[in-house]
């Protein structure tokens, strides 16, 4: 199996190969990669071991050819539509974020139940109501679901979204939910993060 | 070293013996915390053991002393008090989240560059010209910064929120950024939890 921490890092090599990409580098080194990303020649060279022999020994990589690599297994070389359930806070964030279709992902659409945002458009993104879900998610082949819903309707949206056809969901709401095997899901929880930065003050005691 | 995915637990049993506390419950067993957020009995008895002996044996444990030490392990027996850099989409969403606060995080202030923004508040927080980050860290007591603003400044942003007196940085911007070792950094990129997703289903062959 391979870690989590390769994939994520995976990610973050490929945003940097496509910045060299544009500036027109067409070979590098792990030890560039390392330096560019702040990791070491060493982790580069094994978390792409995970995948196959890349690069020529003494000359590196081909930048554009380790790039399509990495987005081939990262399964970026479709794009991915994706819908969100929640057009609150959270929801209205996400759905305006350009970075995710930097990446690849569309949102296509978002979904709520407030009658006060039902037929607004977020950034062109329009709301349907979350009756639609299942008719938009099978018109626009989406694959992706973002659950952005208080916590108390996280199962229930996720039921739906499951019911609706899409392959993987990511949770935002704090709460633990459960899916069928074939789905994926991941839980995001922001709070955490912070948990984590003040477990570690507290563990060298620096307030 | 204690594992990163121990101290994420944690955060989550925590939540789940604080949500059994309301309800009245005084002692529970790792099995039954274990069904409650979707682990093993056993995995729960190990993520504790880092911290020492809690619970009795055949007995189990007292939900609020266990949760107390939880909180305390956390470093969450107090409150910290945070600012925000960069009002936009996710900053502002970010400000007017309720759950910061139920786990004893406070927002106390926002900060821009933008004039049309500056002397607004967000759910009563004050949005405040960057030129006022020292001093207002310093008067609120902030020790924790959240960097919500394009990747090109996030490096200079997390400059002056070092500067200023912060303990503790979370950065949201996908760019990579360094800073010293007495702060804490944890970068958080919602992108490459999508990636995840997407890599589980590539290699799944499950579009
Ligand atoms: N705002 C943040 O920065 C933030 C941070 C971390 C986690 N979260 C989590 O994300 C979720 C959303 O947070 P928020 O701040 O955007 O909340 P919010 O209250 O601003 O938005 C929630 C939206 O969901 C809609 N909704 C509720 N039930 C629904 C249902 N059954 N079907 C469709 N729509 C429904 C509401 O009408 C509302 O528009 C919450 O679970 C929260 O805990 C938010
Ligand atoms: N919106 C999302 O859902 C989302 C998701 C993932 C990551 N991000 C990341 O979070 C960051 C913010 O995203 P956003 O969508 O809120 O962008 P945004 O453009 O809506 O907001 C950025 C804000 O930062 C302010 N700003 C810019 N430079 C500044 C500086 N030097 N000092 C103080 N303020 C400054 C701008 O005036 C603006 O208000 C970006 O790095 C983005 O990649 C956002």
């Amino acid at each position: 199996k391979i870690p989590e921490a390769t994939i994520i890092r995976l990610s973050v090599y490929s945003r940097y190969l496509t910045q060299l990409d544009k500036k027109g580098i067409v070979n590098i080194s792990s030890g560039e990669i390392a330096e560019g990303v702040g990791g070491s020649p060493a982790q580069v060279r094994k978390d792409l071991a995970y995948f196959g022999e890349f690069g020529t020994r003494g000359v590196g990589y081909n930048v554009r050819d380790l790039n399509q690599h990495i987005i081939r297994i990262l399964g970026l070389n479709k794009g991915w539509k994706v819908v969100i359930v929640g057009a609150g806070n959270l929801g209205s964030a996400l759905t305006q974020y350009k970075g995710f279709r930097e990446r690849g992902f569309e949102v296509v659409a978002v979904f709520d139940n407030d009658v006060n945002k039902i037929g607004l458009t977020l950034n062109g993104v329009p709301i349907f109501p979350i009756t639609k879900l299942r008719e938009v998610v099978k018109e626009q082949e989406a694959r992706i679901g973002i659950i952005a819903v208080p916590s108390k309707y996280a199962q229930d949206v996720a039921d739906h979204l499951v019911e609706s056809g899409v392959k993987a969901i990511l949770n935002f709401a704090p709460s633990v939910i459960s899916v069928p095997e074939n789905v994926e899901l991941r839980n995001v929880d922001l709070a955490v993060n912070l948990e984590i930065l003040t477990f570690n003050l507290a563990l060298k005691k620096n307030y």
